[in-house]
């Protein structure tokens, strides 16, 4: 605890510390401290708690500038894309749940054909929250999958159909081709509906997580994050770096592995849990 | 890249003569940088850069025509001492079967490299077993018997009602009974933090007497990879590292706050989704990724 203790080079360099180790990464750090540097010298604030609140000011400042509340509409085709094992299945449960809650219809389809028993794992899901799932065989090709469920959707007036894709690393070029056909098939069989392509990130994820953004973003649109396992000891001050170089927004988090543990993204808890 | 950053500090460090503490100092906060940007933890930045300072500040560096590369050796050098040597094998002990068991967080690759283990065993001539014990992610159990159809390998299951070390237990006795030599078991990811599912590792421990525990850790783990790597090591004694996903662009500076809060093994790593997509850690071509 630092009230009543003097703003010096000290209190700085424990400020920089804490974001560093809640993985902002060392260059939006940086730009964060010598900001706030200048913000403290200007309005001659002496007192180190006052220098916390605009540091937290200005994060929350970074989160929320230009943000459009997530608004759900029909119909509406959500995307759900991202690297290996960041918990995109488990979280495509946790939406149809809440949409369900919200009054809505969804359809999950089963784009992910590639790994071991993924279907299987949506499938259980799907039973778990009581809403219909689009599947083909395993091994066939994702796209063909995507398609049949746009079909049934759109025959059944489905409100939100929530694809799941295989994990897969942004390094891959076969594997971001694949999923820039998925994303071409979803725009060309269903124009009238609204789509959303949510990048699920993993809060233990260092710097790498940046690169993933942008890569996906060039392929697939990015339209929101979602930042999973916060329930464990990791920060995800990573998605800050990302908001300020990609403005990409942060939709949701993942605080567990039931269905109820996902949250709306709230900015000002997400800063404050940064200093804890 | 850290050479040309140390390059441009000495270069303009060239025109006033001799170089100084003060020099050695700025070049170690580039070096610095580059492990920060690399994931390696905070505080085992700043434990790695005060013991390569003190060797920097030695004659090599402070005479050297091309000090930046003196710089570089140095820190390849100490990162490479700190990884380990090569350690790939497993220590599969004297009675039979030998056990392996793998933890982690969630999603972290565990299911996939127990089946990568059972491969790379088989090859070796061994006869293993897979051993689900993982019995509350959806399909868990299924995704192991799909890897082990994959390889011939069989998988033992009680469902998903049984108590976990009793699984255990049960597979050992099987095992005894159907020629394995080798049992490998899956856990379900957990949080370190988690009290009751860290006391269920324990006991699974407790009942089976493993040979080998693996933590598995993913490569692109940020600060947070020395919390999760000494709370599993605090509860368990782990005896290695199983780090995964290296196929993607990660620098993996994980492997080092792993390594260095630990003092355990990394023993392999994994380079993709197949089950041949396992090889030996190397700690050099570690040090040199993480330098980047
Ligand atoms: N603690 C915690 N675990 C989570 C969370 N979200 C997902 N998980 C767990 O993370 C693991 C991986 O989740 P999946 O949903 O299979 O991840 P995925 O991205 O679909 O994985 P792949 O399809 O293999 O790429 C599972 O054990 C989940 O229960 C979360 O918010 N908190
Ligand atoms: N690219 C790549 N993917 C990997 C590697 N190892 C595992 N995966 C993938 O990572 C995802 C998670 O792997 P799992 O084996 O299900 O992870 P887990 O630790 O068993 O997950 P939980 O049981 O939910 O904790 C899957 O999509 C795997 O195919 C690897 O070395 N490289
Ligand atoms: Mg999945
Ligand atoms: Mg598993």
């Amino acid at each position: 605890l630092s009230f009543g203790k003097k703003v010096d080079e000290e209190l700085f360099e424990e400020l920089e510390e804490a974001l560093i180790l809640a993985d902002v990464g060392v260059d939006t750090t940086y730009k964060i401290i010598q900001s706030l540097k200048q913000k403290t010298k200007e309005e001659k604030i002496f007192e180190a708690s006052k220098v916390r609140k605009l540091l937290a000011q200005e994060i929350y400042e970074i989160l929320q500038k230009d943000v459009e509340p997530f608004v759900l509409t029909s119909p509406m085709v959500i995307l759900i894309v991202g690297v290996n094992g960041v918990g995109k299945t488990t979280t495509i449960g946790k939406l149809a749940h809440l949409y369900k809650k919200q009054g809505k219809s969804v359809m999950m389809v089963a784009a992910d054909t590639f790994r071991a028993a993924a279907i299987d794992q949506l499938e259980v899901w799907a039973k778990r929250v009581n809403c219909p799932i689009i599947k083909h065989q395993e091994g066939s090709d994702p796209a063909s999958v995507v398609f049949d469920g746009l079909q049934s959707a759109k025959a059944r007036g489905i409100d939100v159909v929530i694809c799941d894709t295989a994990g897969r690393l942004h390094n891959k070029k076969n594997l971001m081709e694949e999923l820039r056909k998925i994303r071409k098939v979803i725009d060309r069989e269903y124009s009238e509906a609204r789509v959303e392509t949510f990048l699920v990130l993993d809060a233990t994820t260092g710097q790498n997580a940046l690169q993933q953004a942008k890569i996906f973003k060039e392929v697939a649109d990015i339209t929101g994050i979602i930042l999973t396992k916060l329930d464990g000891t990791a920060k995800g001050g990573i998605v800050i770096a990302i908001k300020e170089e990609l403005n990409l927004p942060i939709r949701y988090i993942g605080i567990g592995e039931g269905m109820e543990d996902l949250q709306a993204f709230d900015a000002k808890s997400f800063v404050s849990a940064i200093f804890q | 890249s850290l050479s040309e950053r140390l390059q441009g500090v000495f270069k303009k460090l060239r025109g006033k003569g001799k170089l100084t503490e003060k020099d050695i100092k700025e070049a170690m906060r580039e070096v610095k940088v580059a492990l920060l940007e690399a994931d390696v933890n905070f505080k085992v930045v700043k434990d790695f850069i005060n013991s390569v300072t003190e060797k920097a500040l030695g004659q090599e560096v402070m005479e050297s025509l091309t000090p930046a590369q003196q710089v570089i050796k140095i820190v390849h050098e100490e990162l490479i001492k700190l990884m380990g040597s090569v350690e790939s094998r497993l220590n599969l002990g004297s009675k039979v079967p030998a056990v392996i068991m793998m933890v982690g967080l969630q999603g972290s690759g565990k299911t996939t490299a127990c089946g990568k283990l059972a491969n790379l065993l088989k090859k070796q001539g061994k006869n293993p077993l897979l051993v689900a014990c993982d019995t509350v992610r959806p399909a868990a159990i299924k995704q192991l018997q799909v890897l082990g159809a994959n390889i011939n390998v069989p998988v033992f299951t009680m469902g998903d009602k049984v108590d976990t070390a009793d699984i255990a237990k049960a597979s050992i006795d099987y095992a005894k009974s159907h020629n394995v030599d080798v049992v490998i078991i899956d856990t379900a990811g957990r949080l370190h933090i988690d009290d009751e599912l860290m006391e269920e590792l324990v006991r699974i421990k407790e009942a089976v007497h493993p040979d080998e525990i693996l933590l598995v850790a993913d490569a692109m783990t940020g600060q947070d990879a020395v919390n999760v790597a000494s709370s599993f090591n605090e509860r368990l004694d782990i005896t290695g590292v199983i780090l995964t996903k290296l196929d993607g662009d990660t620098r993996g500076g994980a492997a080092l706050s792993i390594k260095a809060v630990t003092q355990k093994p990394i023993k392999y790593v994994g380079i993709g989704e197949k089950l041949g997509d396992i090889e030996p850690f190397y700690p050099d071509r570690m040090a040199s990724r993480i330098l980047g």
